[in-house]
């Protein structure tokens, strides 16, 4: 149907993925409990770091449209690690941020997005 | 985002789900796409969280993202959520947290909890209703037993219905959007609708991991938001996903 809200008759024979709403298949990691939270997510982290950065920067960008001072962003990279947190699961999100390439805080808000997007 | 459990007339019990977000977070009008969306899909992995040795659970992940949304207890249970929309929001959960009142939890960390601590369906389901959360959700929940399928229906303090799968009512499957399920859903936004038409076409004889596939890639089900598709078995262990787009013309949730 080629007006909205687009639907169409129900697909059929789509299995195995494949063709143009197939972009890929999805990768594997092992997380091991017994280690430390230091080293559980080292893998993953280091693997897709560039592709965590490029999408906090899109959420970044988003807050200076709607904040141009940067206050948004301030608030989130200073005050929000410290009112936010749970003392185990910051420590998880404490390694993962010890991989030198973000800020915490903007780990937190990912990681809370949930609450923070009924907003 | 479309949450499905269901039981062929066998008796076995699948799992799927797409898991749609990004929503007004940037357009990209060149691309016809959510800005969002496009960045989450590089981030999308399976993990599977070992204890010595062994395997505690597999989910779906966003990379950096330690909460979870989808995931599977080999042979015990399969757990998804979904966004849910309400008054009494997140916002009064996170405006009471750093006000200091804790007792609640935050969505994703229940979900974590639940997959890595639960031993069956029952105890999952019994934590996942009665938990106090920060946010409304919906939480659907896959068992290992025939009619062990329900979509949980949140506040934040209450657990506000359970929708079970009854095979003697004809209920072999259950499906969540984003909608009370007593309610009708936006016709703005009704996934519900063509969802569960193509359950019915599909029919409960025919309905396998391969078959849920088409059904979560039927558009709108299948939408511009649609970053990844998870099917799990329990009865298997398994955990499959898939990385999503939507060919225009597409709708944009």
């Amino acid at each position: 149907q080629f007006i909205p809200p687009y639907t169409e008759d129900c697909r059929t024979e789509m299995y195995p993925p494949n063709g143009p709403t197939f972009r890929g298949a999805v990768s594997w990691y092992t997380v091991d409990l017994d280690l430390p939270p230091s080293k559980r997510w080292t893998a993953l982290i280091t693997d897709k770091k560039t592709d965590l950065v490029n999408m906090i920067q899109a959420i970044k960008d988003l807050a200076y449209a709607f904040v141009p001072s940067g206050r948004l962003i301030e608030l989130v990279d200073i005050t929000l690690v410290s009112v936010i947190f749970p003392l185990t699961f910051s420590l998880n999100l404490y390694y993962i941020f010890l991989i030198p390439f973000c800020n915490l805080g903007e780990v937190v808000l990912f990681n809370i997005f949930y609450e923070v997007f009924t907003v | 985002c479309t949450s499905i459990v269901a039981e062929d007339n066998k008796g076995n019990l699948f799992h799927g789900r797409n898991l749609d977000f990004g929503l007004f977070m940037g357009w990209d009008v060149k691309n016809k796409s959510w800005i969002i969306s496009e960045k989450l899909k590089p981030l999308v992995v399976n993990l599977d969280f070992k204890r010595n040795n062994q395997t505690v659970f597999k989910s779906t992940n966003f990379a950096g993202y330690v909460g979870m949304l989808t995931g599977i207890k080999p042979h015990i249970f399969t757990l998804t959520m979904n966004e849910r929309f309400s008054l009494d929001g997140g916002y009064i959960g996170i405006l009471e947290w750093i006000l200091g009142k804790r007792d609640g939890m935050w969505m994703s960390f229940l979900t974590r909890s639940v997959l890595e601590n639960a031993h069956s369906y029952e105890e999952a389901k019994t934590r996942l209703a009665q938990t106090k959360l920060l946010a409304p959700a919906y939480f659907i929940l896959g068992g290992n037993q025939t009619g062990q399928g329900c979509i949980i229906t949140r506040s934040r303090l209450l657990s506000i219905d359970m929708l079970e799968i009854d095979l003697k009512l004809g209920r072999w499957y259950v499906l969540e959007t984003n909608y009370d399920h007593w309610e009708e859903p936006l016709f703005l936004d009704d996934r519900r609708t063509p969802g569960m038409k193509c359950m019915n076409q599909t029919t409960q004889k025919n309905i396998s991991l391969k078959t849920m596939y088409d059904v979560l890639s039927t558009k709108p089900v299948l939408n511009k938001l649609t970053t990844y598709t998870t099917l799990m078995q329990v009865s298997e262990g398994k955990l499959e996903s898939y990385i999503r787009d939507c060919p225009n013309p597409c709708m944009p949730w």
